[in-house]
Protein backbone atom coordinates (compact mmCIF):
# COMPACT_ATOMS: atom_id res chain seq x y z
CA UNK A 1 0.00 0.00 0.00
CA UNK A 2 1.73 3.49 -1.16
CA UNK A 3 0.60 5.78 1.53
CA UNK A 4 1.21 3.12 4.28
CA UNK A 5 5.18 3.11 3.28
CA UNK A 6 4.76 7.03 2.47
CA UNK A 7 3.99 7.85 5.55
CA UNK A 8 6.52 5.52 7.55
CA UNK A 9 8.64 7.35 5.57
CA UNK A 10 7.72 10.31 6.16
CA UNK A 11 8.46 9.50 9.93
CA UNK A 12 11.47 7.89 9.91
CA UNK A 13 13.17 9.95 7.63
CA UNK A 14 12.23 13.24 8.52
CA UNK A 15 9.39 13.66 11.78
CA UNK A 16 11.50 11.22 13.60
CA UNK A 17 15.33 13.54 12.91
CA UNK A 18 13.68 16.99 13.37
CA UNK A 19 10.46 16.91 15.87
CA UNK A 20 12.70 16.00 18.92
CA UNK A 21 14.79 18.79 18.13
CA UNK A 22 12.44 21.63 17.31
CA UNK A 23 11.58 23.03 20.81
CA UNK A 24 15.71 23.57 21.11
CA UNK A 25 15.62 25.25 17.26
CA UNK A 26 12.75 27.79 18.32
CA UNK A 27 14.72 28.85 21.62
CA UNK A 28 17.33 29.45 19.59
CA UNK A 29 15.77 31.39 17.06
CA UNK A 30 13.72 33.07 19.56
CA UNK A 31 17.00 34.56 21.45
CA UNK A 32 18.08 35.62 18.06
CA UNK A 33 14.38 37.37 17.19
CA UNK A 34 13.17 39.33 20.06
CA UNK A 35 11.11 35.86 21.32
CA UNK A 36 9.17 36.06 18.40
CA UNK A 37 7.37 32.96 18.92
CA UNK A 38 6.54 33.67 22.47
CA UNK A 39 3.24 30.79 22.64
CA UNK A 40 4.23 27.42 23.62
CA UNK A 41 1.59 26.08 21.66
CA UNK A 42 2.65 27.63 18.61
CA UNK A 43 5.78 25.37 19.16
CA UNK A 44 4.82 22.95 17.04
CA UNK A 45 5.35 21.94 12.98
CA UNK A 46 1.80 22.55 11.50
CA UNK A 47 1.69 20.18 8.84
CA UNK A 48 -0.59 20.58 6.18
CA UNK A 49 -3.00 17.75 4.69
CA UNK A 50 -4.84 18.41 2.06
CA UNK A 51 -6.87 15.41 1.02
CA UNK A 52 -6.87 16.84 -2.27
CA UNK A 53 -3.15 16.63 -2.62
CA UNK A 54 -3.03 19.95 -4.10
CA UNK A 55 0.27 21.14 -2.49
CA UNK A 56 1.55 24.68 -3.50
CA UNK A 57 5.16 25.19 -3.29
CA UNK A 58 5.05 28.72 -2.15
CA UNK A 59 2.39 28.90 0.66
CA UNK A 60 1.90 32.48 -0.10
CA UNK A 61 0.27 31.19 -3.56
CA UNK A 62 -2.42 29.53 -1.58
CA UNK A 63 -3.75 31.94 0.78
CA UNK A 64 -2.08 35.57 0.12
CA UNK A 65 -2.72 36.13 3.88
CA UNK A 66 0.41 33.91 4.63
CA UNK A 67 3.87 35.05 4.19
CA UNK A 68 7.49 33.81 5.01
CA UNK A 69 9.01 35.44 7.37
CA UNK A 70 12.38 33.68 8.17
CA UNK A 71 13.89 30.67 8.61
CA UNK A 72 14.28 28.45 11.48
CA UNK A 73 17.86 27.12 12.49
CA UNK A 74 18.91 24.65 9.83
CA UNK A 75 20.13 20.93 10.97
CA UNK A 76 22.62 19.56 8.79
CA UNK A 77 23.77 15.68 9.35
CA UNK A 78 25.48 13.03 7.86
CA UNK A 79 22.15 10.51 6.06
CA UNK A 80 22.68 7.97 3.82
CA UNK A 81 25.86 8.84 2.45
CA UNK A 82 24.87 12.50 2.17
CA UNK A 83 27.41 14.44 4.70
CA UNK A 84 25.95 17.65 5.98
CA UNK A 85 22.34 16.90 4.68
CA UNK A 86 20.16 20.15 5.42
CA UNK A 87 16.51 19.78 7.21
CA UNK A 88 15.00 22.84 7.97
CA UNK A 89 11.92 24.84 8.43
CA UNK A 90 10.24 28.44 7.94
CA UNK A 91 7.89 30.38 10.19
CA UNK A 92 5.78 32.09 8.96
CA UNK A 93 3.56 35.65 9.68
CA UNK A 94 -0.16 34.52 9.17
CA UNK A 95 -2.74 37.51 9.19
CA UNK A 96 -6.16 36.76 10.43
CA UNK A 97 -9.37 38.44 10.21
CA UNK A 98 -8.45 41.08 12.79
CA UNK A 99 -5.56 41.79 10.75
CA UNK A 100 -3.40 40.79 13.64
CA UNK A 101 -0.48 39.10 12.51
CA UNK A 102 0.39 35.66 14.27
CA UNK A 103 3.52 33.51 14.06
CA UNK A 104 3.55 29.76 13.20
CA UNK A 105 6.11 26.95 11.62
CA UNK A 106 3.90 25.53 9.06
CA UNK A 107 4.61 23.55 5.85
CA UNK A 108 2.66 20.89 3.22
CA UNK A 109 3.46 17.42 4.49
CA UNK A 110 5.56 16.32 1.28
CA UNK A 111 4.49 12.87 0.42
CA UNK A 112 1.21 14.15 -0.80
CA UNK A 113 3.35 15.81 -3.70
CA UNK A 114 4.21 12.41 -4.73
CA UNK A 115 0.61 10.97 -4.73
CA UNK A 116 -0.25 13.49 -6.63
CA UNK A 117 2.68 13.08 -9.49
CA UNK A 118 1.77 9.32 -9.91
CA UNK A 119 -2.08 9.84 -10.36
CA UNK A 120 -0.66 11.96 -13.32
CA UNK A 121 1.42 9.57 -14.73
CA UNK A 122 0.46 6.68 -16.97
CA UNK A 123 3.55 4.57 -15.98
CA UNK A 124 2.44 4.67 -12.12
CA UNK A 125 -1.23 2.76 -12.67
CA UNK A 126 -2.58 5.11 -10.11
CA UNK A 127 -6.16 6.75 -10.71
CA UNK A 128 -7.46 9.87 -8.96
CA UNK A 129 -9.68 7.76 -7.05
CA UNK A 130 -6.74 5.74 -5.72
CA UNK A 131 -5.67 8.96 -4.43
CA UNK A 132 -7.67 10.09 -2.33
CA UNK A 133 -8.07 7.12 -0.59
CA UNK A 134 -4.52 6.75 -0.44
CA UNK A 135 -4.09 10.28 1.33
CA UNK A 136 -6.44 9.22 3.43
CA UNK A 137 -4.68 6.00 4.13
CA UNK A 138 -1.41 8.49 4.52
CA UNK A 139 -3.58 10.69 6.95
CA UNK A 140 -4.60 7.30 9.39
CA UNK A 141 -1.40 5.95 9.18
CA UNK A 142 0.79 9.27 9.96
CA UNK A 143 -1.46 9.85 12.95
CA UNK A 144 -1.15 6.28 14.29
CA UNK A 145 2.68 6.38 13.93
CA UNK A 146 2.89 10.14 15.67
CA UNK A 147 0.47 9.36 18.39
CA UNK A 148 2.63 5.97 19.33
CA UNK A 149 6.26 8.32 19.24
CA UNK A 150 6.91 9.57 22.46
CA UNK A 151 10.18 11.75 20.72
CA UNK A 152 7.57 13.32 18.84
CA UNK A 153 4.88 14.23 21.31
CA UNK A 154 3.38 17.55 21.47
CA UNK A 155 5.50 18.62 18.86
CA UNK A 156 3.13 18.58 15.77
CA UNK A 157 0.00 19.13 14.65
CA UNK A 158 -1.87 17.49 12.08
CA UNK A 159 -3.98 19.66 9.43
CA UNK A 160 -5.99 17.56 7.37
CA UNK A 161 -9.20 19.33 5.60
CA UNK A 162 -10.91 18.14 2.43
CA UNK A 163 -10.98 22.01 0.53
CA UNK A 164 -9.61 22.65 -2.36
CA UNK A 165 -7.52 25.57 -2.29
CA UNK A 166 -9.71 27.52 -5.04
CA UNK A 167 -12.78 27.46 -3.01
CA UNK A 168 -12.10 30.34 -0.77
CA UNK A 169 -9.19 33.15 -0.71
CA UNK A 170 -8.53 32.65 3.17
CA UNK A 171 -9.27 29.14 3.92
CA UNK A 172 -5.89 27.94 4.43
CA UNK A 173 -4.59 30.68 7.13
CA UNK A 174 -8.22 30.61 8.60
CA UNK A 175 -7.40 26.69 8.73
CA UNK A 176 -4.13 27.00 10.11
CA UNK A 177 -5.09 30.10 12.80
CA UNK A 178 -8.07 27.74 13.84
CA UNK A 179 -5.77 25.11 14.85
CA UNK B 1 2.98 -2.27 -1.84
CA UNK B 2 5.46 -0.03 0.20
CA UNK B 3 8.49 -0.30 -2.35
CA UNK B 4 6.71 1.09 -5.23
CA UNK B 5 5.56 4.60 -3.67
CA UNK B 6 9.11 4.68 -2.14
CA UNK B 7 10.45 4.39 -5.60
CA UNK B 8 8.00 7.43 -6.92
CA UNK B 9 8.97 9.31 -3.89
CA UNK B 10 12.68 9.29 -4.72
CA UNK B 11 12.20 9.76 -8.36
CA UNK B 12 9.51 12.07 -8.06
CA UNK B 13 10.93 14.26 -4.91
CA UNK B 14 14.62 14.17 -5.32
CA UNK B 15 15.72 12.59 -8.62
CA UNK B 16 13.81 14.37 -11.37
CA UNK B 17 14.81 17.59 -9.09
CA UNK B 18 18.04 17.29 -9.05
CA UNK B 19 19.90 14.81 -11.88
CA UNK B 20 19.01 17.24 -14.87
CA UNK B 21 20.81 19.61 -12.93
CA UNK B 22 23.86 17.68 -12.04
CA UNK B 23 25.73 18.60 -15.28
CA UNK B 24 25.44 22.10 -14.33
CA UNK B 25 26.78 21.67 -10.76
CA UNK B 26 29.58 19.52 -11.72
CA UNK B 27 30.77 22.20 -14.31
CA UNK B 28 30.03 25.19 -11.65
CA UNK B 29 32.49 22.38 -9.46
CA UNK B 30 35.13 22.24 -11.90
CA UNK B 31 35.27 25.34 -12.56
CA UNK B 32 36.91 26.08 -9.02
CA UNK B 33 38.32 22.36 -8.52
CA UNK B 34 40.92 22.43 -10.63
CA UNK B 35 38.54 20.52 -13.07
CA UNK B 36 38.84 17.15 -10.97
CA UNK B 37 36.11 15.78 -12.04
CA UNK B 38 37.28 15.39 -15.82
CA UNK B 39 36.16 12.33 -16.97
CA UNK B 40 32.56 12.32 -18.08
CA UNK B 41 31.84 9.08 -17.31
CA UNK B 42 31.64 10.19 -13.82
CA UNK B 43 29.42 12.86 -14.16
CA UNK B 44 26.49 10.76 -12.68
CA UNK B 45 24.95 10.29 -9.06
CA UNK B 46 26.19 6.77 -8.10
CA UNK B 47 23.52 5.25 -5.96
CA UNK B 48 23.92 2.12 -3.92
CA UNK B 49 21.01 -0.25 -3.41
CA UNK B 50 22.20 -2.52 -1.26
CA UNK B 51 19.13 -5.09 -0.88
CA UNK B 52 20.00 -5.77 2.89
CA UNK B 53 18.93 -2.20 3.41
CA UNK B 54 21.85 -1.86 5.40
CA UNK B 55 22.77 2.09 5.08
CA UNK B 56 26.03 3.49 6.80
CA UNK B 57 25.30 7.46 7.31
CA UNK B 58 29.12 7.86 6.84
CA UNK B 59 30.27 6.11 3.60
CA UNK B 60 33.69 5.93 5.31
CA UNK B 61 32.15 3.77 8.08
CA UNK B 62 30.96 1.13 5.28
CA UNK B 63 35.05 1.20 3.58
CA UNK B 64 38.09 2.99 5.00
CA UNK B 65 38.99 3.26 1.03
CA UNK B 66 35.89 5.90 0.66
CA UNK B 67 36.92 9.75 1.85
CA UNK B 68 34.30 12.57 1.65
CA UNK B 69 36.10 14.74 -0.25
CA UNK B 70 33.85 18.34 -0.88
CA UNK B 71 30.30 19.41 -1.85
CA UNK B 72 28.90 19.84 -4.61
CA UNK B 73 27.35 23.23 -5.28
CA UNK B 74 24.20 23.49 -3.23
CA UNK B 75 20.36 23.87 -5.39
CA UNK B 76 18.00 25.79 -3.27
CA UNK B 77 14.59 25.35 -4.14
CA UNK B 78 10.91 26.34 -2.38
CA UNK B 79 8.97 22.79 -2.14
CA UNK B 80 5.99 22.01 -0.49
CA UNK B 81 5.89 25.01 1.52
CA UNK B 82 9.30 24.89 2.62
CA UNK B 83 11.30 27.98 1.17
CA UNK B 84 14.90 27.44 0.29
CA UNK B 85 14.71 24.04 0.77
CA UNK B 86 18.74 22.22 0.62
CA UNK B 87 19.32 19.73 -1.93
CA UNK B 88 23.22 18.62 -2.19
CA UNK B 89 25.42 15.93 -2.93
CA UNK B 90 28.82 15.27 -2.37
CA UNK B 91 32.17 14.53 -4.25
CA UNK B 92 33.89 11.58 -2.70
CA UNK B 93 37.85 10.31 -3.33
CA UNK B 94 37.65 6.38 -3.22
CA UNK B 95 41.57 4.89 -3.75
CA UNK B 96 41.59 1.73 -5.69
CA UNK B 97 43.73 -1.62 -5.65
CA UNK B 98 46.61 0.76 -6.94
CA UNK B 99 46.40 3.22 -4.69
CA UNK B 100 45.19 5.23 -7.34
CA UNK B 101 42.58 8.25 -6.04
CA UNK B 102 39.73 8.35 -8.29
CA UNK B 103 36.82 11.18 -7.25
CA UNK B 104 32.74 10.44 -7.85
CA UNK B 105 29.45 11.70 -6.56
CA UNK B 106 28.12 8.91 -4.51
CA UNK B 107 25.07 7.70 -1.88
CA UNK B 108 22.98 5.51 -0.82
CA UNK B 109 19.09 5.36 -2.10
CA UNK B 110 17.97 6.54 1.33
CA UNK B 111 14.27 5.06 0.92
CA UNK B 112 16.02 1.68 1.92
CA UNK B 113 16.85 3.33 5.14
CA UNK B 114 12.95 3.48 6.28
CA UNK B 115 12.61 -0.43 4.87
CA UNK B 116 15.09 -1.36 7.17
CA UNK B 117 13.71 0.82 10.33
CA UNK B 118 10.56 -0.53 9.23
CA UNK B 119 11.36 -4.37 9.50
CA UNK B 120 12.48 -3.27 12.97
CA UNK B 121 9.38 -1.63 14.40
CA UNK B 122 6.89 -4.12 15.88
CA UNK B 123 3.94 -1.76 14.98
CA UNK B 124 5.09 -1.53 10.93
CA UNK B 125 3.89 -5.26 10.56
CA UNK B 126 6.57 -5.87 8.19
CA UNK B 127 8.80 -8.88 8.36
CA UNK B 128 12.94 -9.45 6.99
CA UNK B 129 11.63 -11.26 4.19
CA UNK B 130 9.16 -8.65 3.45
CA UNK B 131 12.23 -6.57 3.47
CA UNK B 132 14.21 -8.09 0.60
CA UNK B 133 11.33 -8.31 -1.57
CA UNK B 134 10.40 -4.82 -0.94
CA UNK B 135 13.96 -3.80 -1.47
CA UNK B 136 14.25 -5.50 -5.17
CA UNK B 137 10.56 -4.40 -6.31
CA UNK B 138 12.42 -0.90 -5.47
CA UNK B 139 15.09 -1.70 -7.48
CA UNK B 140 12.92 -3.13 -10.20
CA UNK B 141 10.56 0.05 -9.74
CA UNK B 142 13.08 2.74 -9.87
CA UNK B 143 15.42 1.27 -12.75
CA UNK B 144 11.72 1.22 -15.12
CA UNK B 145 10.66 4.81 -13.95
CA UNK B 146 14.67 6.11 -14.47
CA UNK B 147 14.41 4.22 -17.91
CA UNK B 148 11.76 5.88 -19.26
CA UNK B 149 12.33 9.73 -17.72
CA UNK B 150 14.14 11.78 -20.55
CA UNK B 151 15.41 14.23 -17.85
CA UNK B 152 17.57 12.28 -16.57
CA UNK B 153 19.24 10.15 -18.99
CA UNK B 154 22.82 9.30 -18.46
CA UNK B 155 23.00 11.38 -15.28
CA UNK B 156 23.02 8.30 -12.92
CA UNK B 157 24.17 4.83 -12.77
CA UNK B 158 22.25 2.45 -9.75
CA UNK B 159 24.79 0.35 -8.04
CA UNK B 160 22.45 -3.19 -6.62
CA UNK B 161 23.98 -5.32 -4.63
CA UNK B 162 23.57 -8.16 -2.22
CA UNK B 163 27.00 -8.17 -0.35
CA UNK B 164 26.86 -7.83 3.46
CA UNK B 165 29.27 -4.83 4.22
CA UNK B 166 30.33 -6.64 6.73
CA UNK B 167 31.69 -9.54 4.34
CA UNK B 168 34.66 -7.56 2.73
CA UNK B 169 36.48 -4.82 3.61
CA UNK B 170 36.98 -3.12 0.39
CA UNK B 171 34.01 -4.81 -0.94
CA UNK B 172 31.53 -1.47 -1.62
CA UNK B 173 34.97 1.11 -3.10
CA UNK B 174 35.82 -1.43 -5.54
CA UNK B 175 31.81 -2.34 -6.49
CA UNK B 176 31.80 1.35 -7.17
CA UNK B 177 34.92 1.74 -9.07
CA UNK B 178 34.03 -1.31 -11.11
CA UNK B 179 30.89 0.81 -12.35
N1 LIG C 1 9.48 18.96 4.27
C1 LIG C 1 10.54 18.11 4.21
N2 LIG C 1 11.77 18.64 4.41
C2 LIG C 1 12.88 17.85 4.36
O1 LIG C 1 13.99 18.34 4.54
C3 LIG C 1 12.71 16.44 4.11
N3 LIG C 1 13.57 15.39 4.01
C4 LIG C 1 12.82 14.31 3.76
N4 LIG C 1 11.51 14.63 3.71
C5 LIG C 1 10.42 13.72 3.48
O2 LIG C 1 10.50 12.68 4.45
C6 LIG C 1 10.33 11.39 3.82
C7 LIG C 1 11.56 10.56 4.00
O3 LIG C 1 12.65 11.13 3.42
P1 LIG C 1 13.86 10.27 2.78
O4 LIG C 1 15.08 11.07 2.96
O5 LIG C 1 13.88 8.90 3.37
O6 LIG C 1 13.42 10.09 1.23
C8 LIG C 1 13.74 11.12 0.34
C9 LIG C 1 15.15 10.92 -0.12
O7 LIG C 1 15.40 9.56 -0.46
C10 LIG C 1 15.20 11.73 -1.35
N5 LIG C 1 15.60 13.08 -1.00
C11 LIG C 1 14.79 14.14 -0.85
N6 LIG C 1 15.53 15.22 -0.54
C12 LIG C 1 16.83 14.81 -0.48
C13 LIG C 1 18.08 15.45 -0.21
N7 LIG C 1 18.16 16.75 0.08
N8 LIG C 1 19.21 14.72 -0.23
C14 LIG C 1 19.14 13.40 -0.51
N9 LIG C 1 18.00 12.73 -0.78
C15 LIG C 1 16.85 13.44 -0.76
O8 LIG C 1 13.87 11.73 -1.90
C16 LIG C 1 12.98 11.06 -1.00
C17 LIG C 1 11.65 11.74 -1.01
O9 LIG C 1 11.78 13.04 -0.55
P2 LIG C 1 10.52 14.00 -0.28
O10 LIG C 1 9.46 13.82 -1.29
O11 LIG C 1 11.05 15.39 -0.17
O12 LIG C 1 9.87 13.63 1.12
C18 LIG C 1 10.59 13.03 2.14
C19 LIG C 1 10.02 11.65 2.36
O13 LIG C 1 8.62 11.66 2.24
C20 LIG C 1 11.40 15.95 3.93
N10 LIG C 1 10.31 16.78 3.96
Amino acid sequence: NVAYGLAWSYYVGYLKIVLPRLKDSIEEFNRTNNNLLKWKETWKLHILIPLSCEIYDDLQKADSNIHFWRDLPELRLDQAGTKGRVYKQNVYEVIDEDRKLNYCIVEYATPLKTLFTMSHDESAAFSREDRLEQAKLFYRTLEEILQNSKECAGSYRLIVYEESGASEGHFLSKEILRH
